[in-house]
């Protein structure tokens, strides 16, 4: 553990909160992507079934199992209990065009074609592009509430710092997984545009408007 | 260095 990836994994913690925390506080699931969050609960379900096979941590067990709970959570809110409220028809992203290719990329590329491998590196792809529903929706309805914008943010700086964590494995430990960094880069550059708009409006104090 | 496949990560 370093301090890159600590903080990475706090600011993907509280990314999380903050999402759980609008829908429950607001009622309301407005202006979130359900298309992402399902991805998501996806990613988790998948990457966190070595769950059941190998032990790390008592860090690592408790915070993949908060990931696995809080997505499922999040898509129950969306789906069941707020359903009202969510926004479908600007989200229109078709999942199966991710769904897909990470799978089919997830068997040509790995580390090792076993199930459980292969649904490991399925989900860093899946991860890597799970965000664009959601910024498909933003763009589609052109703005995102500050609160919104503070999820997006803490989510996207996640990814950032565990490229910081991965440069500093390099050198320090001699490790790196070339799987996981590639989908790394990939996942933060998706994000670049929405960190500019993020900096130059919304600490400013404005709504993030995108031009028209 | 070792590259292989020891997830230890999130």
């Amino acid at each position: 553990m370093n301090i890159f990836r600590l903080l990475g994994d706090l600011s993907h913690l509280l990314a999380i909160i903050i999402l759980l925390l609008k829908i429950w506080k607001t009622r309301s699931c407005a202006g979130i992507s359900g298309k992402s969050q399902i991805l998501f609960a996806i990613v988790y379900t998948t990457r966190y079934l070595d769950l059941l096979t190998t032990y790390i941590s008592a860090y690592n067990t408790v915070m993949k199992l908060v990931f696995i709970v809080a997505s499922y959570a999040t898509v129950y809110l969306m789906y069941v209990k707020f359903k009202a409220t969510y926004d479908h028809n600007h989200d229109t992203f078709r999942i199966e065009f991710l769904l897909v290719p990470a799978l089919i990329l997830a068997l040509l590329i790995n580390h090792e074609f076993t199930v459980l491998e292969v649904l490991w590196t399925f989900s860093i792809y899946l991860e890597s592009v799970a965000i664009l529903p959601q910024l498909f929706l933003v763009s589609k309805t052109g703005e995102a509430e500050s609160i919104t914008s503070h999820y997006l943010f803490a989510l996207g700086s996640y990814r950032a710092l565990y490229l910081l964590n991965w440069v500093y494995r390099y050198f320090v430990e001699d490790h790196y997984e070339l799987i996981a960094i590639v989908a790394g880069v990939v996942q933060t550059i998706l994000y670049c545009d929405f960190f500019y708009l993020y900096i130059t409006k919304v600490l400013k104090g404005k709504k993030l408007q995108l031009p028209a | 260095i070792d590259a292989d496949a020891d997830h230890d990560e999130l």
